[in-house]
């Protein structure tokens, strides 16, 4: 099989509950199941998601709910027929268009059977969608679009799983009974207090952003630092930068990775670190006149440009270009003003390439993305700069 | 799946994809109406197809060969893959 280049996995959609704690009624049940029945399979469909989040699935028989469910044939209602036994079993809708999920009343709905279409696992997918996942294109992962067949002991995948978590975290630990479901003792569990999440929502300001060799994006602030997910902060995070990056202080002041050479590079005060991944190479820190000859210390911001792959630093109101590959590494026109960047502010606190090739710039809580054609902080709606605490950490 | 008894709503002919391919997002909604379809470049097409091969884990082609018409019977959800 030619493989695409992008690795496979789940997808969302881009919009989740803002809430965890669900409602939902069975409005219209399938006419050749028993209705207690049904309200049993759906029930452990839900347990699924439940099982790694903290997310609660509570049914009612009435009133308004987050998710409705419904068994219907043929047009129903919302512009997307069923087409009968076979073909499209059911579909739903993901929580920004209301979350409810329908199913075809014409399959041949089936309880621990291998023969018709087995209720749990099309519902589990569906309630999939109304939690906020796209179709995953990972063969074996519930969200991937195709049915199945009957599977005794339905469970979720491994990208499920990631996937459901990137947009409700991690099922929090029961910390009065310091252990989990399966009763192992979790005493010294590595999760923060959750208090510590709220640091970037309480102020977003932060010390600096970069992407790691691999592609991950990091949030560094103060001793802690944040994994970034396409959504929000990944679950598990702020954790210690020199629990992750043994030999590495707090507080950096700038950081960004050379995709040259794979090797990312940490500045502050006077000093500069060179990693491979997460582990320091040998020697290091070293002085930032001997690695950076040209570059000032006690940097605002550093990254490379898409433009034209040159790392550029900042510091107060102007910025330097520093090219490896030239002698002298930075010429002798620089320090330039920042103003030079249309619409950018002096005093940075970060800039970032971030990976979908905008490049951004983060001051005081709030990020510009700068438009590489016109030279000049993007024009767009809502302007420039928005908060980065919603847009970027999920807040 | 056939063991299962389905009676599954099989794709075997060019429009029939052509509408599968526009009802789960690889190509424009106006598909949908089997009169449109002819409106539709050749590379266009072929390109959704090979979109849905590679989403599905099939060996990209970019034509409707026979197991890219039997992934295209397979029952599943109605939800788009491709979401805009």
């Amino acid at each position: 099989v030619a493989s695409d280049h992008r690795s496979k996995r789940y997808a969302l959609q881009g919009s989740r509950w803002r809430v965890k704690n669900l409602t939902y009624k069975i409005s219209k049940y399938p006419s050749r199941l028993r209705k207690r029945d049904v309200d049993e399979e759906i029930k452990q469909a839900f347990s699924l998601w439940s099982e790694y989040t903290d997310l609660t699935f509570t049914p009612k028989s009435s009133g308004s709910v987050h998710i409705e469910i419904r068994f219907e044939r043929g047009e129903h209602g919302d512009g997307d027929p069923f087409d009968g036994p076979g073909g499209t079993l059911a579909h739903a809708y993901f929580p920004v268009y209301g979350g409810d999920a329908h199913f075809d009343d014409s399959e041949r709905w089936t309880i621990n059977s291998f023969t018709g279409t087995n209720l749990k696992q099309v519902a589990a997918h569906e309630f999939g969608h109304s939690l906020g996942l796209s179709h995953s294109d990972v063969r074996d992962a519930l969200m991937a679009p195709f049915y199945r067949g009957y599977e005794p002991s339905l469970s979720l995948d491994s990208d499920d799983i990631e996937g459901i978590q990137a947009l409700y975290g991690r099922k929090s630990r029961n910390t009065d009974r310091d252990s989990d479901s399966a009763g192992t003792s979790n005493r010294h569990t590595t999760e923060p207090p959750s208090e510590e999440d709220a640091e970037l929502c309480t102020s977003a300001s932060v010390d600096t952003m970069f992407n790691s060799a691999d592609g991950s994006t990091f949030a560094f602030k103060g001793q802690h630092y944040w994994k970034l997910t396409e959504e929000s902060i990944a679950p598990g995070y702020p954790q210690r930068i020199s629990k992750s990056w043994p030999g590495l202080p707090g507080d950096i002041d700038a950081a960004f990775t050379y995709v040259k050479n794979g090797k990312t590079y940490f500045f502050k005060g006077s000093q500069y670190w060179r990693y491979t991944g997460k582990k320091m190479d040998p020697n290091y820190p070293k002085p930032i006149s001997e690695g950076f000859t040209g570059i000032p210390d006690n940097l605002d911001a550093a990254f490379v440009w898409s433009g034209n792959g040159k790392i550029y630093f900042f510091k107060r109101d102007k910025f330097w270009r520093f090219d490896p590959a030239q002698r002298p590494p930075v010429k002798n026109t620089y320090p330039k003003p920042i103003a030079n960047w249309e619409g950018l502010p002096n005093d940075l606190d970060a800039a970032l390439q971030y990976t979908n090739g905008f490049t951004y710039f983060f001051k005081g809580g709030q990020y510009y993305r700068f438009n590489d054609r016109a030279f000049a902080v993007d024009v767009a709606n809502p302007p420039f700069p928005r908060p980065a605490g919603y847009w970027w950490f999920g807040c | 799946l056939s063991a299962s008894g389905y009676d599954a709503d099989s794709v075997t002919t060019d429009t029939q994809a052509m509408i599968y391919l526009s009802q789960y997002g690889y190509l424009s909604p106006s598909v949908k109406n089997p009169a449109m379809s002819h409106l539709m470049s050749e590379e266009s097409v072929s390109k959704a197809i090979s979109e849905f091969q590679s989403f599905v884990g099939l060996n990209i082609t970019g034509n409707l060969d026979t197991q890219t018409l039997r992934m295209m019977s397979i029952p599943r959800c109605g939800v788009k893959d491709k979401v805009g």
